[in-house]
């Protein structure tokens, strides 16, 4: 995945359980995003991966003040990347649950 | 504590804390 400046990790152990999720995403380099970040700290929150976009989430964290309208579409970039990761970490450890 | 919390009017919880030095990419 392409580096965009916003780091999206998971924020617990993924056993391939749950559908809800918790994730952390915090700006490791400001200098790629268009509108400045309200401050550099780590937003942590939980993804639902079968019922929830990334897109969800992106609006929401603008909504909530922490990113700048224009960084939607990077914000939700770095979400579905890493939202896509873990699905196909899934598949890969855990075929028959998924 | 230096955990902060905001809730989206959607429901959804963010919690906010402080990076760890070396997590941020030097600026």
């Amino acid at each position: 995945a392409e580096d965009t400046g916003v780091r999206v990790e998971l924020a617990e152990e993924d056993h391939g359980r749950k559908s809800s999720i918790a994730l952390r995403l915090w700006v490791e380099d400001p200098k790629k995003l268009k509108g400045k970040p309200k401050d550099n700290g780590a937003i942590e929150f939980t993804f639902d991966l079968e019922k929830e976009t990334p897109d969800d989430v992106a609006q929401e964290m603008i909504d909530s003040g922490f990113f700048h309208e224009s960084d939607l579409k990077i914000v939700a970039k770095s979400i579905r990347d890493r939202v896509a990761l873990i699905l196909w970490r899934r598949e890969r450890i855990w075929p028959r649950m998924q | 504590s230096s955990f902060t919390q905001v809730v989206h009017s959607a429901g959804r919880r963010f919690i906010v804390s402080p990076v760890p030095e070396s997590r941020l990419k030097e600026q």
